[in-house]
């Protein structure tokens, strides 16, 4: 008896120390959090609390990756007829989906919550501006926009990211203009212009297709494997150089200004990014190599035009798992 | 998941954007 409850009490050690832990942990923050709401009050302006760099390594070593290829297995088994509209409704109901938009409203057509993440919407159900050259590219909320300035992005205000750890190193055009030294120069072809950036963060209930934002030729793809970590506004605020760990596409090319770029950025439930015109492009793979990337271009010599995309054309979407 | 455009444009490219808006796609992001 004695020995089987020492065995008990070992096995047992380890969870009180995980709830020990978590627990103290999940106090310290939620003291962050209470003396930033009183700074709040008094008005002082707080500067964003990003993680350190332990929490991000903790962080980053959840096998983010394997749990969204898991969810998205779980997500292709078909559901019987008789439990589609239960299952539909709950997620409908749980992030608001507004199903009268949708292509097919009858839930009993899409056989698995994956076919239902990647449904269609009525064509005219989202008018494309005519009086305005960028228009955006999906449904979602805006997290942060601006002007680009010292190489640095923001995620949401005050938490940046390394705009080169972000693209890439600059290899998708030979004629690099010499005399400039920064990445960000670079960047820009015609003299007088800036660089200007928009971060549009899509929730699990929005309609995960995206389309052209201007009309643009596309050049260029990038194909960065990485994390797949959270992407909603919290962690955004929390997590700086977020976008730069996650795994993404970034698609470059050029618009009637100059450069162009538009990058899909994926997340834990949503790790995987089809380009319709890319068949080569495989994301959230099982195997890839840390700080890897792998690129295409789309200029042929006889295309080099690359991909001629008009503004509100469909270019790709994000699926499940 | 999110979408990032980075783009070059002229000086007196405006946002018609506030921080936290909900946006549909084929709404007006900015113009000249």
């Amino acid at each position: 008896l004695h020995a089987a409850s020492a065995a008990v009490a070992i096995r047992i050690r380890p969870l009180y120390l995980l709830l020990g832990t978590g627990g103290g942990y999940a106090g310290y923050r939620q003291y962050e959090g209470y003396k930033d709401r009183r700074l709040q009050e008094l008005g002082l302006d707080i500067t964003p609390r990003v993680a350190h760099t332990w929490e991000v390594a903790i962080y980053k070593s959840v096998p983010t990756r394997l749990l969204s290829r898991a969810w998205g297995r779980l997500n292709q088994v078909e559901l019987p007829t008789w439990l589609r509209k239960p299952v539909y409704s709950l997620y409908i109901w749980t992030f608001g989906v507004n199903m009268k938009e949708a292509a097919v409203e009858d839930l009993h057509q899409y056989r698995n919550l994956s076919e239902f993440f990647r449904r269609k919407l009525k064509p005219q159900a989202r008018p494309v501006c005519d009086s305005h050259c960028v228009i955006s590219p999906a449904d979602g909320k805006i997290l942060h926009f601006g002007r680009v300035k010292n190489c640095e992005v923001e995620q949401v205000k005050g938490v940046t990211y390394s705009l080169e750890s972000f693209l890439g190193p600059q290899t998708w055009t030979e004629n690099l203009p010499i005399s400039k030294t920064s990445f960000q120069d670079q960047l820009v072809t015609k003299e007088g212009n800036e660089l200007y950036h928009c971060v549009i963060y899509l929730a699990p209930g929005d309609y995960h297709c995206f389309h052209s934002p201007t009309d643009w030729k596309v050049f260029h793809r990038r194909h960065f494997p990485g994390s797949l970590m959270s992407v909603n506004p919290g962690v955004a605020r929390w997590i700086k150089e977020l976008f730069c760990y996650n795994e993404r596409v970034v698609l470059t090319g050029g618009w009637q200004h100059g450069f162009f770029s538009l990058t899909a950025v994926g997340a834990t439930n949503v790790g995987s990014i089809r380009i319709y015109f890319d068949r080569d492009l495989q994301t959230n793979s099982p195997r890839y190599s840390k700080g890897s990337h792998n690129d295409m271009s789309y200029v042929t010599n006889n295309n080099q035009d690359g991909i001629v995309m008009r503004k509100g054309e469909q270019l790709g979407e994000f699926n499940l798992g | 998941s999110t979408i990032v455009l980075i783009f070059e444009a002229p000086k007196d490219f405006t946002f018609n954007l506030k921080a936290g808006q909900k946006i549909h796609f084929g709404e007006a992001v900015g113009s000249l």
